[in-house]
């Protein structure tokens, strides 16, 4: 049974890129190629503009699914995994004829090939008029990936086109049923933190807010805590969210924060900056002209680099920096490590369950405002730290322990890397 | 180029017969229904070739307005006719229920008009 029915690429092998998931046959490969066919790109739009809506339609989906998607302009077009064209009614040697304007808009091929119908007035994601060409795109790459109809309110799966909707996103349930087919985005991460503001809120009045990032490389997702989900359109490159850090990943960031003192601090490396929240960037120079960045060691005499990773524990008011297999206690009011540091890190954070430890080179350790707790990240597991709370309820529990590793897509969704080249979009 | 002659490019415009043929009668409608896979396909899987028994067709009808949340009559009403003129994807809506009560699982080509040898 031919795979594809482009005459340009006759005689194209049937996919052996697939496998079989329990939901059916789901592509093997985790990155994916895909082309808008020249001869057969729409005459109602600029070339750049349908690819680029192709490429922002390919990135919303892998914004929720580990899967990436590249434009593969150079290749042998038999090798290409997804291709895309315009054609009227009889077309591209397409078995289904298309009906003309009005009804059937576009068709696709499970594992396949994506047809749009040229009589159809397809428009920009800007434009009110016409069928948003994004929306049929996203809709019509669900079914390449595998995706049937879906007749739920809200979802990109609908069969019929439904004009002018609010934001047009991928929506939880859309997203858990990609997932059953490819499964959710684990990896390690190089920090998290939650980033406190201060607003005005309601008549005026002073108000705390805080948002969680991640970062990954060269890279950071605002984690929306209330829609369980990353910031539509995340992930971004970090210099443009984070002026004046370097380019790559932060090893550690602190928020040294008494009723005196409002400091963040990253640390990358021998170095690191103060952030200036209010203008949202990181400080030039300290208070004594001393500019940054500065060697970690003369702003926190004791404590090693490059780091793993630090936390700040208001109520101790202490930093803790992790490296290797030893944390350091660091005390912000003296500027020193306490005398009974440095320690193991399974000494000061035991495991609660035996063997169940992340022992050294933590990748991130995070206080959550959401969760009112402290996480210790490493690779796609977490583990949680004992709180006050937790003890209060079983005091058996050491303090600080360690609770049993889980994994961090349980508790933070939809991660998701994208491919380099969609990065900036 | 995209080819055209008049100097306004109104022949550029979808030629009128270039427009879909409105769903507006009962056979219209009965291969709407097929070509979205609400009944099995003439010719599929020993279906007869000629038209399905007035049942079959009333109880895809009815299952065609549930899933677009019109009142289930069974009947060609205005709104049912008005749904299946909407602008669609041209992939199948489902498998249409089997006559044996084996589930099939998403069509493996769904574009249905193609006849797909089974396994």
């Amino acid at each position: 049974r031919p795979r594809r029915f482009l005459p340009l690429l006759a005689g194209t092998p049937v996919h052996q890129a697939a496998s079989s998931s329990g939901q059916g046959r789901v592509f093997a490969k985790r990155t994916l190629s895909w082309r808008l066919v020249g001869e057969a790109a729409s005459g109602q739009l600029a070339e750049a503009e349908q690819r680029r809506v192709f490429r922002l339609a390919f990135r919303m989906w892998s914004e929720v699914v580990p899967l990436d998607f590249r434009e593969d302009l150079a290749g042998p077009a038999a090798d290409v995994d997804i291709r895309l064209g315009f054609g009227r009614g009889r077309h591209l040697g397409c078995p289904r004829v298309f009906d003309g304007s009005g009804q059937e808009f576009a068709h696709a091929w499970r594992l396949g090939d994506i047809h749009f119908d040229e009589d159809e007035h397809f428009s920009p994601p800007n434009s009110d008029a016409g069928i948003s060409l994004l929306k049929v795109a996203v809709h019509e790459i669900g079914h390449v990936l595998g995706l049937p109809h879906s007749y739920r309110p809200g979802s990109v799966m609908r069969p019929n086109y439904t004009p002018r909707e609010p934001a047009f996103e991928l929506d939880w349930a859309d997203r858990k049923d990609i997932q059953k087919l490819y499964g959710s985005c684990e990896g390690a991460f190089d920090t998290a933190f939650d980033w406190v503001r201060r607003e005005r809120g309601g008549r005026g009045r002073p108000a705390l807010r805080f948002s969680t990032y991640f970062f990954r490389r060269g890279w950071y997702w605002l984690y929306e805590n209330r829609n369980n989900r990353t910031r539509y359109g995340d992930p971004l490159p970090i210099p443009a969210g984070w002026h004046g850090l370097p380019a790559l990943s932060p090893d550690a960031f602190v928020h040294v924060w008494t009723p005196g003192r409002d400091e963040r601090y990253f640390f990358k490396g021998n170095q690191y900056w103060k952030y200036d929240s209010d203008k949202d960037q990181t400080h030039k120079e300290d208070e004594r002209g001393r500019r940054y960045p500065r060697p970690i060691s003369e702003g926190f005499p004791g404590i090693p680099s490059p780091l793993d990773t630090a936390f700040y524990e208001r109520r101790e008011r202490l930093i803790y920096f992790f490296k290797e297999s030893l944390v350091f206690a660091f005390d912000v009011n003296r500027n020193r490590v306490l005398h009974s540091y440095p320690k193991k890190i399974t000494e000061a954070f035991p495991e609660v369950q035996p063997g169940d430890h992340p022992a050294r080179s933590i990748d991130s350790a995070y206080f959550s405002y959401a969760h009112k707790a402290v996480f210790l990240l490493k690779g796609s597991a977490y583990w949680r730290v004992v709180s006050e709370a937790d003890r209060r309820q079983r005091p058996w529990l050491p303090p600080n322990g360690l609770l049993p590793r889980r994994p961090i897509s349980d508790r933070w969704f939809d991660v998701c890397d994208v491919h380099a080249s969609t990065l900036s979009m | 180029e995209t080819l055209f002659h008049s100097r306004d490019r109104s022949d550029l415009e979808p030629a009128p017969q270039r427009r879909a043929k409105p769903i507006t009668d009962h056979h219209a409608a009965q291969r709407f229904l097929s070509k979205y896979g609400w009944t099995e396909a003439p010719g599929a899987r020993g279906v007869s070739p000629e038209e399905p028994p007035a049942a079959t067709l009333a109880e895809a009808v009815r299952r065609f307005q549930e899933a677009n949340a019109l009142h289930p009559s069974g009947e060609l009403d205005a709104p049912t006719l008005a749904a299946m003129n909407r602008p669609r994807c041209g992939v199948p809506d489902m498998q249409p229920l089997p006559r044996t009560a084996v589930s099939d699982p998403l069509p493996r080509n769904p574009l249905p008009g193609v006849s797909v040898p089974r396994a």
